[in-house]
């Protein structure tokens, strides 16, 4: 549907946005290399079966997901490189100050609370059932490094507060596609509903002073 | 499978 759509158009400007900053101003400074790991972790663990629909049934549906997925880790990994190596010196390791293992760990327990089992399904099954969980839960909380980032630099560039814009409301556009889908086929699983709404709601604040700030024309400072 | 649609989100 076109919310839906619409919410992977959201993530797709916002890799696009992200690229344009470190390549316009040859610098990750303000950008959290913390939150920028954990998002690669979350598409490694979801898209397992990146390969899998090649032996199903390829159609326009599957090879959108394959391109999107491909795109997501790609350029993922794309952006780490860049931090990582050639514009390592601007980034600022002393502002990213969120402990990485205080939101893996938590996710990675919470994973097995949430995953179904099920007593047909071989040990692989299982394998891509956690992962998959972990993804969603950890995708919901990999933006906080970034977002403690901002909050102790007090301000950012604005095509670092586009980034983030179109990163946030991409999930609350998939919250939009599962009241859809709620409502003409069926109901989506609870985690993956309760995980959007964490995320789009840790993205609240955030959204409230870029409409203040950004959208009149100024600068983005928190106050 | 339950989580097919939800799987097939990315």
């Amino acid at each position: 549907n076109l919310f839906r759509l619409f919410g992977d158009l959201l993530h797709v400007a916002s890799i696009f946005l992200l690229w344009t900053k470190i390549h316009k101003t040859r610098s990750c400074a303000g950008l959290s290399l913390k939150s920028q790991i954990l998002f690669l972790s979350v598409y490694m663990t979801r898209y397992l079966d990146l390969f899998v629909f090649i032996f199903h049934r390829i159609d326009l549906y599957h090879l959108y997901n394959f391109v999107m997925k491909c795109l997501f880790i790609g350029s993922q990994a794309a952006v780490i490189y860049y931090m990582w190596f050639r514009y390592r010196p601007t980034y600022n390791a002393k502002l990213d100050t969120v402990r990485p293992e205080f939101i893996v760990l938590p996710c990675l327990v919470l994973s097995f609370f949430f995953f179904e089992a099920d007593p047909r399904a071989n040990s692989l099954y299982y394998v891509r059932e956690y992962f998959w969980t972990f993804s969603i839960l950890l995708e919901s909380v990999a933006i906080l490094p970034q977002m403690f980032l901002l909050s102790n630099t007090g301000e950012a560039e604005s095509i670092t507060t586009h980034y983030l814009l179109c990163l946030g409301l991409y999930r609350a556009f998939y919250l939009l596609n599962w009241i859809w889908r709620f409502i003409f086929y069926r109901s989506p699983e609870a985690v993956v509903v309760l995980a959007g709404i964490l995320q789009t709601a840790l993205y609240s604040d955030f959204f409230y002073i870029y409409y203040k700030r950004v959208f009149s024309g100024r600068a983005f400072k928190l106050p | 499978e339950s989580k097919a649609d939800d799987k097939d989100e990315l």
